[in-house]
């Protein structure tokens, strides 16, 4: 087909989307490589602060990654979630596809994976994620993701306790709101 | 969040996601990005797919899987990523989020539902690399 090679990626992301496209076109790049690479770019220039280290912390204020790449030739898949202290996410996931049998490994035990295959302990924090989360704490921890908890969420910050089933009140999903800068 | 797509001249594909998630997440909590079918998906004889927005919603409805099934059934990447995301509108009408799909053969369209604008990234031989705008 002449439209191939081809690299489509969320958002307007388009240095991710120029690497992916030059290992392709260019450098003799498996499309694994391409992918791998071309998010990468993103976790380095932490796109719109929703990629990579420095953005989107959570309650605590801690940042934490979450990645997946896909082989479309072998449908095998390698990834992590709620990973710490890696910056690396999509290259990791990568080593999970290549070097285990396994499709998922998360939280400190797929950092503790990172770093046995030669990966950095590094602090994800970032004095902008500092203040996003020190906004939010001022803001009465508006928006949160809580419900039938008591304290009201919607006004008060936490630690909740759950309130009974049987309570006025009970609600369903209320979401918080997502856009173009916070997403999955 | 990025979710990539890549298909090479022989017409092998990948997918990938990166992200750090939602703001403010209760900590624990993971989305979609690291959900095979969910945050993006391939199939060898078919195409891809990557969404993007509430990933607590999309793990639940698996929209890069459906629409690679709905590209398998012959829709267009456009059409697929539009029913797939209808999949989630009927659940959850507020729902926000976007997809983007690509099939074996270079074609390729996204769909999105309550962002303002949704905007992907396109890298092919015809265009070099630009954006494509969808209309939500």
């Amino acid at each position: 087909n002449p439209s191939l090679p081809l690299v489509i990626n969320t958002w307007h992301f388009t240095n991710a989307t120029a690497r992916a496209w030059a290992l392709l076109s260019e450098e003799g790049g498996s499309v694994l490589d391409a992918v791998e690479q071309g998010c990468a770019v993103c976790e380095r220039e932490q796109c719109d602060f929703t990629v990579g280290y420095g953005g989107s912390p959570d309650e605590n204020g801690e940042t934490t990654l979450d990645a997946l790449i896909m082989d479309g030739a072998t449908h095998d898949v390698g990834a992590v979630a709620a990973l710490r202290q890696v910056k690396d996410a999509i290259s990791v996931a990568r080593h999970v596809l290549q070097y285990t049998e396994h499709t998922l490994l998360v939280g400190s035990q797929a950092t503790e994976f990172a770093v046995s295959m030669g990966f950095k302990l590094e602090n994800l924090t970032t004095p902008k994620s500092q203040e996003m989360h020190r906004s939010w704490k001022e803001q009465n921890c508006q928006p949160n993701f809580w419900k039938n908890v008591v304290p009201d969420p919607s006004t008060s910050c936490g630690p909740y306790a759950p309130v009974s089933s049987m309570a006025s009140g009970w609600t369903n999903d209320q979401r918080a709101s997502f856009d173009r800068y916070n997403h999955d | 969040t990025i979710g990539m797509i890549a298909i090479d001249k022989d017409g092998k594909i990948s997918c990938g996601t990166s992200t750090n998630g939602a703001r403010n997440k209760i900590p624990g909590r993971v989305g979609d990005s690291p959900i095979p079918g969910s945050g993006c998906y391939v199939d060898r004889n078919v195409g891809g797919a990557a969404a993007t927005g509430d990933g607590d919603v999309m793990m639940r409805l698996l929209p890069a899987l459906i629409s690679v099934e709905k590209m398998r059934d012959g829709y267009s990447p456009e059409e697929a990523s539009r029913m797939s995301l209808q999949r989630i509108i009927d659940y959850y009408p507020n729902f926000e989020g976007a997809i983007v799909s690509a099939s074996l053969d270079g074609r390729h369209g996204g769909a999105c539902n309550g962002f303002t604008t949704f905007q992907y990234s396109l890298a092919d031989s015809e265009n070099g690399v630009t954006t494509v705008d969808v209309s939500c």
